[in-house]
């Protein structure tokens, strides 16, 4: 039996919204640690792991490891149907077909139960090295997101050159030339931890994406290294995160 | 001219 109850619908809701423009289904593993999952977009050039641990849910029951494998968007709709102050228990019992949630609201005055048809997927699952990356970044997520935007308004690639006193993205169309950099501010709310520069260049559309989980989290961290994905991690309170891995582009 | 590389490349299958 397999049963995690949430405070917050609102939490599900936003961690489906980070996820749904990268993926279309996915598989979350259970297991009496917490609920993980593991995915790469269609086109495998981006992964997204996620990490939901135990103490993010008000009840946690797992007897047995179980996959379950779902469709975002039907997941979505369901999650739609409640309030975001609901307080929301996924269940499955094992050897699950479907996935049960219940939503409750805060005046405990209404329950809702859906159930939703779970996905036999086949899913590879990628070993992700702990990295020591030359260049730690932390901005606001929001200020993240916004030049993501104003890049991707310019070219379809970004360059992002980070060194000991900046970061700077750059990107270069065919309307001209944007140029963004951020050097760390005294309130704090940027800050650069760099070893050794780095420059390179990412599709700037798979950028925009990971930014849907904006709504998560105040802050995110961007990790650079020579020779290895890009991360852009967003901390969802204080027991989980979000972290999204971009392959860099190559000269030719 | 750049080339976009696949995320599998970096991370080995497990």
């Amino acid at each position: 039996m397999f049963e995690a109850r949430l405070g917050s619908t609102l939490l599900l809701k936003k961690i489906v919204d980070a996820l749904r423009d990268m993926l279309n289904q996915t598989t979350l593993d259970c297991s009496d640690s917490g609920i993980q999952l593991q995915s790469m977009d269609n086109s495998h050039v981006s992964l997204v792991a996620l990490s939901l641990q135990v103490d993010c849910f008000e009840k946690y029951r797992c007897d047995k490891n179980v996959s379950l494998g779902v469709d975002l968007k039907s997941l979505a709709k369901v999650l739609k149907c409640a309030s975001g102050d609901d307080a929301v228990t996924i269940s499955a019992p094992d050897k699950a077909d479907k996935l049960g949630l219940s939503f409750e609201s805060l005046n405990k005055e209404r329950f809702a139960d859906y159930e939703l048809r779970l996905l036999n997927l086949d899913q590879e699952h990628l070993g992700i090295p702990d990295t020591d990356y030359s260049c730690v970044v932390h901005m606001p997520a929001t200020e993240f997101a916004r030049i993501c935007r104003d890049m991707t308004t310019f070219s379809e690639s970004v360059t992002i050159v980070c060194s000991k006193d900046s970061i700077k993205f750059t990107a270069n169309g065919e309307m001209g030339t944007a140029n963004i950099k951020l050097t760390e501010t005294s309130k704090g709310d940027v800050s650069l931890q760099v070893d050794d520069p780095v420059t390179q260049s990412f599709a700037g559309r798979y950028l925009n994406t990971f930014t849907r989980a904006t709504p998560l989290s105040e802050r995110v961290k961007i990790g650079m290294a020579a020779d290895v994905p890009l991360l852009v991690e967003y901390p969802i309170e204080d027991f989980g995160y979000i972290r999204y891995y971009l392959a860099p582009k190559v000269d030719d | 001219q750049s080339k976009q590389t696949s995320i599998a490349s970096y991370f080995s299958k497990v």
